[in-house]
């Protein structure tokens, strides 16, 4: 071990395992975390050439190959709780995104908590088996986060009890998700329903992309990968036209909203129940904005340990760049806010577990604030990341720069959750919608429960004589 | 707005106060500021968008102001005095750090004095010497193994000039050690020249 970094371990001031186990919810998680992360690194089929020294598609190729392993070894183990699938395919992983990532992220959850019992009987076995690979499709070439401005169109024709789907311009092409390009046979499209010539808003139709045989594209189907991006290389980001597909009746999700034979909507009984969802997957990109942070000041510190430059005491030799306060000064606010975000990752899960559990009760009443505070902390932590990941590769100098520093990389693979599940300022502008709603309420003399109680409290503060 | 009556700069509940308070000043600025826009007779739509750069900050306090309290809150779940102190100059640090990059928030609002405001820049660094020598035990503690880092700079033995080397000499372009391009384009431009 280099002598520096065996110092620096020497001198501190307290237990690590105890802050590690702290971080992690306790010793049983943090053993648990750690036998499951040596199931990954100590087995061979895991062993990959470095993706900084693959093309492309060879390293399309490798994640495809990396993902169909974790499927057969995560069952192999018996592996099934959310959270140690998530360790485990965080290690396998690494740095990089996972080529069946919204197969698991988005179709089969979607599948789980919108299709009818029939429906379910049907799509859950072909999807966990994977005979149906299936992504999410939302976004268009023109539309993303302004989910009403969607131009997919779901046509109902009652006389062969089939849907008929169309991208009608280019700007309706769908386009970002991931899988879709070249992995998935299936898509969840989610398209404005027309029946009687009456359009009822966005749902969600269940639609065959590719043969689930050879592979190929359904007739009245375009498809691909929208080619090389900043990063994501291991994802099939892909593009969707789709040219008067038709699917049956039953292909569109009808837990909630439904369609009877002859045509009639029948609405769903609340428009929240979507939320649900959107609130889990902004608390967990608050989590992973966490991740991204401890790993880039983990990178940055230790680095900062191990390098001397230039000098502090004249002709003295050259100091760990860590002594330098300008040094300090950058990496130790991050790494401050690295365990803010973490507490606050912890917060959100646990305040998401809490009110899942109200909801499915019917109380909707705490989901508001929830959805309000979700929205802006997965915004407020993403951005500030972001631009720290930054900082962190800027102070490891030009060794910074090389991919071998892991910060590009780290770099790349996290930005895009500044836009994506809602563009950043879009969140902030629906948090701020609540927080604005909640001070008039104040204002007109409401008491408010919940974190945004301090709005009161300003209030009150107004309204006491004030001293002279 | 009424500043509170004392701040302690050291005292970490005294900072979720102030940060409250700014949150809670920039809710109500952003709400006048609509108020005013419809005054102006505006619809509400566009008293909205003229008031969207308020809403954004006031969005951004109130979350700072969520994630600092909750940082404070975790605290008191530390039963270990060291690591506890540790994590205490962590949140100190993040409090204050969040009140020099939004200082202009915390004095126009009245809520912090500029003395307080140099006050606490003074206290960073005093805070920055106290963390140094727990720096990479801090690290340490997020616990991610070598294999999930992939890096060479972040490599738990520190050794990272010998293993970057061997990165380096991994890279595909050192396959040979002459580069086909050589053979395929500079010699032959050699012969024309």
């Amino acid at each position: 071990m280099n002598p520096d970094i065996r110092r620096e371990r020497e001198n501190a001031s307290f237990d690590v395992d105890k802050l590690t186990n702290i971080l992690n919810g306790g010793p049983e998680k943090t053993k648990r975390r750690r036998e499951i992360e040596a199931l990954v690194f100590s087995d061979p089929d895991f062993r990959e050439e470095d993706p900084n020294f693959l093309s492309r598609s060879e390293r399309y190729d490798q994640a495809v190959r990396k993902s169909a392993q974790m499927i057969l070894k995560l069952r192999e183990y018996g592996i099934a709780d959310p959270e140690e699938i998530y360790f485990y395919k965080s290690m396998a992983k690494g740095n990089h995104h996972e080529a069946f990532g919204l197969h698991y992220g988005m179709f089969i959850p979607t599948l789980l908590s919108q299709c009818d019992p029939q429906q379910a009987k049907k799509w859950l076995p072909l999807a966990e088996s994977f005979r149906a690979i299936g992504t999410y499709a939302q976004t268009e070439l023109g539309h993303g986060t302004h989910l009403r401005g969607l131009e997919t169109t779901a046509t109902f024709d009652p006389a062969t009890q089939e849907f008929v789907l169309n991208t009608p311009t280019v700007s309706s092409i769908k386009w970002w998700p991931g899988g879709l390009g070249k992995t998935s046979n299936h898509a969840i499209v989610i398209a404005q329903l027309y029946s009687l010539g009456n359009c009822h808003g966005l749902h969600a139709f269940i639609v065959p992309v590719r043969d689930m045989t050879t592979h190929e594209p359904m007739p009245g189907i375009v498809v691909g990968d929208i080619g090389p991006k900043f990063g994501f290389n291991e994802v099939d980001n892909g593009f969707l036209k789709l040219e008067n597909v038709r699917i049956p009746r039953e292909n569109m999700l009808m837990k909630y909203a439904k369609l009877e034979p002859d045509g009639t909507y029948v609405k769903p009984p609340s428009s929240k129940l979507t939320y649900g969802t959107m609130v889990f997957v902004r608390s967990m990109i608050v989590s992973e904005s966490a991740q991204a942070l401890a790993k880039s000041c983990t990178i940055a510190i230790r680095y900062s340990a191990v390098r001397h430059q230039s000098e502090i005491q004249l002709g003295e030799p050259e100091p760990q760049i860590l002594d330098y306060q300008t040094q300090q000064y950058k990496l130790f606010p991050l790494l401050a806010t690295a365990y803010a975000f973490t507490f606050i990752g912890q917060y959100m899960t646990q305040t998401y577990h809490r009110i899942s559990g109200d909801i499915s009760e019917g109380d909707f009443s705490e989901l508001p604030e929830l959805h309000a505070l979700s929205a802006g902390l997965k915004a407020f932590t993403t951005w500030e990341t972001n631009s720290a990941i930054e900082v962190c590769r800027m102070s490891c100098g030009g060794h910074g720069y090389s991919r071998s520093s892991a910060l590009p990389d780290i770099y790349v693979e996290f930005t895009p959750t500044c836009t994506y599940e809602g563009e950043n300022t879009v969140m902030m502008l629906q948090t701020a919608r609540y927080l604005v709603k909640s001070y008039r309420q104040a204002e007109a003399g409401q008491r408010l429960g919940g974190i945004v109680s301090y709005l009161n409290e300003s209030q009150d503060r107004r309204l006491q004589p004030q001293a002279v | 707005a009424a500043r509170p009556s004392v701040v302690d700069i050291n005292d970490l509940s005294s900072l979720v106060e102030v940060y409250k308070q700014r949150a809670a000043l920039l809710v109500e600025m952003a709400a006048k500021s609509i108020q005013q826009e419809l005054q102006n007779r505006k619809s509400q739509e566009d008293a909205w968008n003229n008031s969207a750069i308020d809403l954004v900050r006031a969005s951004d306090a109130h979350c700072h102001y969520v994630v600092v309290k909750v940082f404070t809150d975790k605290l008191g779940e530390v039963g270990d005095t060291a690591v506890h102190s540790v994590l205490s100059a962590l949140a100190l640090l993040y409090a204050m750090h969040g009140i020099t990059k939004n200082s202009g928030d915390f004095l126009q609002a009245g809520l912090l004095s500029v003395p307080q405001v140099l006050q606490v820049s003074i206290r960073i660094k005093e805070l920055l010497s106290q963390l140094r020598p727990n720096a990479v035990a801090l690290v340490d503690a997020f616990d991610i193994h070598d294999k999930k880092l992939n890096s060479v700079l972040g490599r738990y033995d520190g050794n990272v000039y010998e293993q970057m080397f061997e990165w380096a000499r991994r890279s595909p372009l050192n396959a040979t050690e002459v580069h086909e391009s050589f053979h395929k384009y500079l010699k032959p431009l050699r012969s024309k020249l």
